[in-house]
C-alpha cells in the first residue's frame, strides 16, 4: 500500500 | 520534489543557520530558549531514523545530516560554550518541557501511520515539532528579549511554514493519494503556533524599539 513508501519531506 | 518545499528546505536550513551564527557571533544566547533548541535537536533525530535505512536522494540524506548537525551545534554552543552559556536565562526559560515530550510520545503511540518502531517515532517528531516554539514563546513573553532573534530568523522561519503548507496543498492536487494527514494537520498547528510566536515577537520588537528612541 501507499504508506509504505519512505518519507520523502525533511 | 517541488520548488515549493525546495524553498521551504532552504529557508528552514537558512534559520537555523542564522540562529547558530548569531550566538556564535555574538557569543551570546540571551532571549534564546535552550528548551526549544533541544526539542528541535530531538525532533531532526527522532525523525530521521530512518537516514541509514531508506535511500530517498543524495539530496534528503545530505539535508538531514546538516539540520542534525546544526541543531545539535545549537545546543552544544548553549550548554558548552564557555562564553555562550553565561548569557543563557537558565531562571526564565523554565517550561517543563518534558511533558511535552512525554505528550507527544503518548499520542504518537496512539495515532501513527504504522505500528513500527520507525513510524511511531517519525509521528513523535512531527507533533514536537509542532509544539517544539513553545518554550521559546514563554520565554520570550517573560524576557521580551529579542536581541538574538533576528528579524531573519523570523522571516525566515515564517517562509519555511508558508512554504511547505503550499507544498501540501500543490502535492494534493498534483499527486493522487498524496494523503499524510498527521504531518499536514501537526503543520497547521505547528504554523498558528509560530504565528503567536511572531505576534510576540514583532509586540517586543516594537516596544523595544520604543524603549531605545525614548
Amino acid at each position: 500500500p501507499l504508506q509504505q513508501r519512505p518519507h520523502d519531506e525533511l | 520534489m517541488n520548488i515549493f518545499r525546495f524553498a521551504g528546505d532552504m529557508t528552514h536550513l537558512i534559520s537555523i543557520l542564522i540562529l547558530l551564527l548569531k550566538i556564535y557571533a555574538t557569543k551570546s544566547c540571551a532571549g534564546i530558549s535552550l528548551k526549544t533548541q533541544e526539542l528541535y535537536a530531538l525532533v531532526f533525530l527522532t525523525r530521521y531514523l530512518d537516514l541509514f535505512t531508506d535511500y530517498v536522494s543524495l539530496y534528503n540524506s545530505v539535508m538531514k545530516i546538516v539540520f542534525i548537525a546544526s541543531s545539535l551545534a545549537i545546543v552544544w554552543c548553549m550548554r558548552r560554550h564557555p562564553l555562550v552559556r553565561r548569557s543563557y536565562d537558565k531562571d526564565l526559560d523554565t517550561f517543563r518541557h518534558q511533558y511535552v515530550v512525554l505528550a507527544c510520545f503518548v499520542l504518537a503511540l496512539v495515532l501513527h501511520e504504522r505500528f513500527t518502531f520507525q513510524e511511531v517515532f517519525w509521528a513523535f517528531s512531527i507533533y514536537l515539532e509542532a509544539v517544539a516554539i513553545l518554550p521559546q514563546l514563554v520565554l520570550l513573553q517573560r524576557s521580551g528579549n529579542v536581541d538574538n532573534l533576528t528579524g531573519q530568523y523570523v522571516l525566515f522561519l515564517g517562509a519555511y511554514r508558508g512554504l511547505y503548507i503550499i507544498n501540501w496543498i500543490y502535492r494534493y492536487f498534483t499527486e493522487d493519494h498524496f494523503a499524510r494527514w498527521i504531518a499536514c494537520v501537526s503543520g497547521l498547528i505547528q504554523t498558528a503556533l509560530y504565528a503567536d510566536f511572531f505576534y510576540y515577537y514583532y509586540l517586543s520588537r516594537i516596544k523595544q524599539d520604543t524603549i531605545m528612541r525614548l
